[in-house]
């Protein structure tokens, strides 16, 4: 089962999420983490150090390298396709070639290798751009991560009319597992506010408990841990086991 | 004086620092905002929601619409190019004339209305792409805004490559105004230790005293207002004013 987490706002928790998300399912199952995104903010905040020749996902999407040769493991049970700064020139190499068939690449590189994984988490840039249609193109669900503010809210209405267009035409397959809340604060009017603005304009989208703002999050990104190996606070990995347990009931 | 705001790390308040940052400097000069961001934050954080057939920064850039047309008015006594989804499609338009001259777009088309403005602030989308570039191109100086947290520490020294290569290949004029630490919460290790990192890793760039974390901010891009139209802390407004201090010093 292969799941992306994408959102063209920034900042609202996509690698955050990824990262709780793999380290969660590499408890009980085999999974692989691929990092899209050229500031590379998985790989490193799943405590990964690039070495110089080491191929990545650009590699990999270009076909200069295969799967394998890219993956590296990780301290916590999960496989990650590194991603770095390289993946700025993919995706304008991608983009010079006008064929529909640069939107496949990944699915492409990803199709041969997949027995060997129960479950693929992909990281995407804040971009509804060529790397994350192709995320779009490869996977079975999409989590859309949500910051509790306005710019995060107003972001989601053009993300959802991009879905209905990607499941016309490039992966009827694709279905949305939810919208997941992200830093809120229950006990601002704003948190609560958005949270009811939410409800009510999505209300055909299932909507996750939200995850709490804490500063563990962040200190779990500098450890280069995923959330559950840095703290024991439950009130902080729930929302995120809660995530886990809906993929694990879906599984085909 | 043109001053682009820029950051690839997604979430890190360049909107939100573009918005407060005009609101001031149109308190006593002519200002006009450019939303380069197919989100179009900037375009909603000034309180301005486009029109149906109303010309924005797209057309602009593309050459289907002359700039005084696109321009339109706000509340703050600041002018605004408008973004919006559109966005998406100048950049893919851009990207594919292979000539170099795409890099210029904007700053042709802001070349013969530039004497109306004392000030002009553009607002980057959270990626190192083609119109980034174009903002890169067209201004004099540059503003960094940086979360107070590891990835975005991280993205700074990618941001410093790419400047290094826009000065020597693209724009020679192009300086950095500072590095402007946002949503600071002066009471934690993790801002401090990153504090502490940003003077010791980029000691040669000048960085501003930080903004400091607080709900008003995501409660005056709602209303639709720069900070200082929504708030009467002044410790909330202090560290954008120090910014604009040092940019009406710097006045040619
Ligand atoms: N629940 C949380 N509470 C507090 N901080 C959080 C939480 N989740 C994430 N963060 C922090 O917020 C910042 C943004 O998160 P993250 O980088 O994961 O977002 P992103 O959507 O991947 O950003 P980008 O758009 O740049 O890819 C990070 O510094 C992260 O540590
Ligand atoms: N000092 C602050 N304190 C608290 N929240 C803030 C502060 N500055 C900005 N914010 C909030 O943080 C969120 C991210 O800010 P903003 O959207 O301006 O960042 P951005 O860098 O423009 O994001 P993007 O990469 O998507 O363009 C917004 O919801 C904003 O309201
Ligand atoms: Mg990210
Ligand atoms: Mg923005």
């Amino acid at each position: 089962m292969i799941i992306a987490i994408a959102n063209q706002k920034g900042g609202v928790a996509k690698t955050t999420s990824a990262i709780a998300l793999a380290g969660l399912l590499a408890e009980e199952a085999t999974c692989l983490a691929i990092d899209l995104d050229a500031q590379g903010n998985l790989t490193t905040g799943l405590g990964v150090e690039l070495k110089p020749e080491q191929p990545t996902a650009c590699d990999v999407m270009l076909g200069d390298a295969p799967l394998p040769k890219a993956i590296t493991s990780t301290n916590w049970n999960v496989d990650l396709l590194p991603g770095d700064f390289s993946l700025t020139r993919a995706e304008e190499a991608l983009l010079k070639q006008a064929n529909p068939e640069r939107l496949y690449r990944l699915k492409q590189a990803l199709k041969p290798h997949l027995k060997q994984y129960e479950y693929v988490v992909i990281d995407c840039p804040p971009r509804l751009g060529l790397l994350t249609l192709n995320a779009f193109a490869t996977v079975d669900w999409l989590l859309i991560p949500v910051q509790c503010q306005f710019f995060a809210l107003k972001g989601l209405q053009n993300m959802t009319k991009t879905i209905d267009t990607v499941q016309q035409r490039l992966n009827p397959q694709l279905r949305v597992l939810g919208v997941l809340p992200t830093m809120a604060e229950m006990n601002t009017t704003l948190t609560q506010d958005i949270m009811k603005q939410l409800r009510s304009q999505f209300d055909d989208l299932h909507i996750f408990d939200p995850v709490p703002k804490s500063v563990r999050f962040p200190e779990s990104n500098m450890a280069g841990k995923p959330i559950h190996h840095h703290t024991r606070e439950w009130r902080l990995v729930q929302p995120y086991h809660n995530v886990v347990r809906k993929i694990t009931l879906l599984e085909p």
